[in-house]
């Protein structure tokens, strides 16, 4: 599932990452 | 001590809330009742939309970018996506903050998120809905209902079954501190496609739910009923967000269109 749900799991893990736009 | 327990996970869910929303519904309301000095600028027409696009959401459309020559529709379509992506990432770290949420298995979380952000996002639209329009670009443009209307199909289909869900969600008259506890119910939730640890979320699930009835009864003395109605809302949610789903997939197939790739994992597999 993780790996489906790439940044959905960076932002979980990691806050400071932004999303690109 | 339990009920100390209950008001403090309360107060902390409120508190992240407040803290991770750039909108909420007290500055909403505060705008969309002409309270502030600086009324928002109107989007009713095409005109008004260049106008708007040229200043507030200069930034969102590019307005040297690839959009720039693009109908309006898809423009459009491309701002909402980008509200949506902010608004995922507010309640992924909204969602962070409800003590046990990151104690939870990884893989839970993920789907948590996954299942509970467009109900949570719809829920939370409301606060911005008027009957005549909706807030955009953190409050400072105004687009109106008629406008989002009158684009083509199936573009014109998007907004209208929010509005409608809005009107009844607003006449509850939920305020912050109840929306708080209510996208919490919405993101901890047991029966979602998928969970491995099932009980745990139940757990939390249970007393969150519990201190939403608490809160509504202490909150809304006058409306015995609100807790069950907003069980009930939980239902239509679900229901708004599955025709949502099924819209977007229809754009996707048949507009010329790209879809952001945090949506994308969002909506592939949802239902």
């Amino acid at each position: 599932l993780k790996e489906k749900h790439k940044i959905l799991h960076r932002l979980l893990q990691n806050s400071t990452s932004p999303v690109e736009l | 001590p339990q009920l100390a327990d209950q008001k403090t996970l309360a107060r902390q869910i409120y508190e992240a809330y407040l803290k991770n929303f750039s909108m909420n519904k007290a500055k909403a309301r505060t705008i969309l009742t002409g309270k502030t000095s600086n009324p928002p600028f109107v989007i009713h027409d095409m005109e008004t939309l260049q106008l708007a696009e040229q200043t507030l959401v200069a930034k969102m459309v590019g307005s040297a970018g690839a959009l720039k020559d693009r109908e309006a529709e898809v423009r459009i379509f491309h701002c909402c996506q980008c509200t949506s992506v902010e608004t995922v990432t507010e309640l992924t770290e909204f969602a962070k903050s409800v003590p046990g949420f990151s104690s939870l298995d990884l893989n839970d979380q993920v789907t948590l998120l996954k299942y509970g952000v467009y109900e949570a996002l719809f829920a939370m639209l409301a606060s911005s809905m008027n009957k005549d329009g909706l807030l955009v670009a953190y409050g400072s443009g105004f687009i109106t209902r008629e406008f989002l209307k009158s684009l083509r199909r199936p573009f014109s289909d998007m907004m209208e079954p929010k509005f409608q869900f809005a009107m009844k969600f607003n006449a509850l008259e939920l305020d912050d501190s109840d929306l708080a506890l209510f996208v919490a119910a919405i993101i901890c939730c047991g029966d979602r496609p998928g969970l491995v640890n099932v009980s745990h979320i139940e757990v939390m699930q249970e007393s969150i739910v519990h201190i939403l009835q608490l809160h509504l009864l202490a909150n809304h003395p006058d409306d015995a009923f609100l807790f069950p109605k907003l069980l009930q809302k939980l239902a239509d949610l679900r229901q708004l967000v599955t025709e949502h789903a099924q819209l977007v997939q229809e754009i996707k197939k048949t507009e010329d269109t790209s879809l952001h790739p945090l949506l994308q994992e969002i909506y592939r597999d949802m239902y």
